[in-house]
């Protein structure tokens, strides 16, 4: 399509040569409110007619699928230190598929709303309801993908965005008797899944990798009950105590990991 | 320090422009992870658990895995919540491989696959490329993770 074409990227500053194509650009997702997602396209290296449709999306939320996915994680390329030039990711995933970042929801990184509003009454509703938006008419502007094998991967708060949207296109594709996305499945990690089983896992966690003391993890247990809305002075006092004088200075994304100044 | 790298990148005109990026001229800087939508968070479902029982029913390839050095989703999270699912068991526990190494641990289950990836804090893929690259490659061709 046009628009297609319009998207397509010859070169991005810095980048190495490579023989695979990308594309990235808007999609609008609410016209009233004028929200449109950013996402950017990396074709696989061989092959890519053949090859499936991977959506990725990173959480937080409101964390951007480029800054991580696609620049520290499974991408094509890295940043270099300076961010003066990119060079390439020894374990792409795009040799195995078509990598397809999405910025979600709506004031995420590039992804944008017209309505300054939007920026405060996001939620896993709307950001699962325009990603399915975003999914049906980039499938307009990329008609190659229509019925191509389709998966979504995800990790952290995207262990919401993925099932959430995941059940859309479930209910979606029940209207059709060939529906045009070709959902296959989905993959996510480090994901948030259930809020009292997550917390009690991850108490055990800090107890069993000895970053806090037996008093802090029996004082967490004792004033913490992770099923009500809001948490106790007490409870929050017992973790801030874990984080602040226990944990030291790591990196809790990587326990082991050198703490980035 | 590595998102340090993308907030210079993402922020340059030249960059911006070869991807199409910033195009209404956005009244902030491009930035990896905006604070006001994570403040302002509206609806945040307890537990995507039931919605798991749902897509196991629709027939999905799920996989669920777990890098074993992050404390903020760590894997006895994701474990403790699995397991509340009360799978039946098809492929019991055992270790995958990497080249020579375990790569971590996995149990398949009617409908869901599990497994952890060993030495990989939260964004698996940044801490252990090949073994992250293994676990996709199984995932797209439906198949157990290797056991040698």
């Amino acid at each position: 399509t046009k628009q297609q074409e319009l998207d397509r990227i010859s070169a991005l500053p810095g980048q190495p040569p490579v023989k695979f194509q990308q594309f990235s650009g808007y999609v609008t997702v609410n016209d009233n409110h004028g929200r449109a997602l950013f996402y950017w396209l990396t074709e696989a290296t061989t092959t890519p007619e053949k090859k499936p449709l991977v959506l990725w999306l990173n959480g937080g939320p409101g964390c951007s699928s480029v800054a991580y996915g696609a620049s520290e994680e499974i991408g094509p390329f890295r940043i270099n230190r300076t961010g003066s030039s990119l060079y390439l990711n020894k374990y792409p995933w795009n040799t195995e598929a078509n990598l397809l970042f999405l910025e979600s929801p709506a004031g995420v990184g590039f992804s944008y709303t017209n309505t300054s509003s939007n920026l405060k009454d996001s939620g896993d509703k709307r950001t699962a309801q325009d990603a399915l938006i975003f999914l049906i008419r980039w499938m307009s502007r990329f008609p190659q993908y229509k019925y191509r094998e389709f998966y979504i991967a995800g990790e952290s708060y995207a262990g919401h965005y993925v099932p959430q949207l995941a059940k859309k296109i479930i209910d979606y594709n029940k209207s059709y008797s060939r529906p045009i996305i070709n959902f296959k499945g989905f993959i996510v990690g480090n994901a948030v899944t259930d809020n009292y089983y997550d917390s009690i896992g991850t108490v055990t966690f800090w107890w069993t990798h000895s970053m806090i003391s037996d008093q802090t993890y029996k004082s967490i247990l004792k004033y913490c009950n992770f099923t009500a809305e809001n948490s106790s002075k007490e409870c929050d006092e017992a973790v801030n105590y874990a984080m602040n004088h226990e944990f030291g200075d790591i990196d809790q994304y990587s326990i082991y990991t050198p703490f980035c100044m | 320090c590595t998102e340090n790298y993308a907030e210079k990148y993402y922020n340059r005109p030249d960059v911006q422009k070869a991807l199409h990026a910033n195009i209404t001229g956005i009244p902030y800087k491009w930035t990896a992870c905006s604070d006001i939508l994570i403040k302002n968070w509206n609806d945040s479902e307890d537990s995507v658990l039931p919605t798991y029982k749902e897509l196991i029913k629709a027939g999905l390839r799920i996989w669920v895995f777990s890098g074993d050095t992050d404390s903020v989703v760590p894997v006895t999270a994701t474990r403790f919540s699995l397991s509340h699912l009360n799978l039946p068991i098809k492929t019991p526990w055992y270790p995958w491989y990497s080249g020579n190494q375990v790569g971590g641990w996995t149990e398949v289950y009617q409908g869901l696959t599990f497994a952890t990836v060993r030495g990989a804090g939260h964004e698996v893929p940044l801490f252990q490329p090949k073994r992250a690259y293994i676990l996709f490659k199984s995932f797209l061709a439906g198949r157990e993770l290797p056991k040698s």
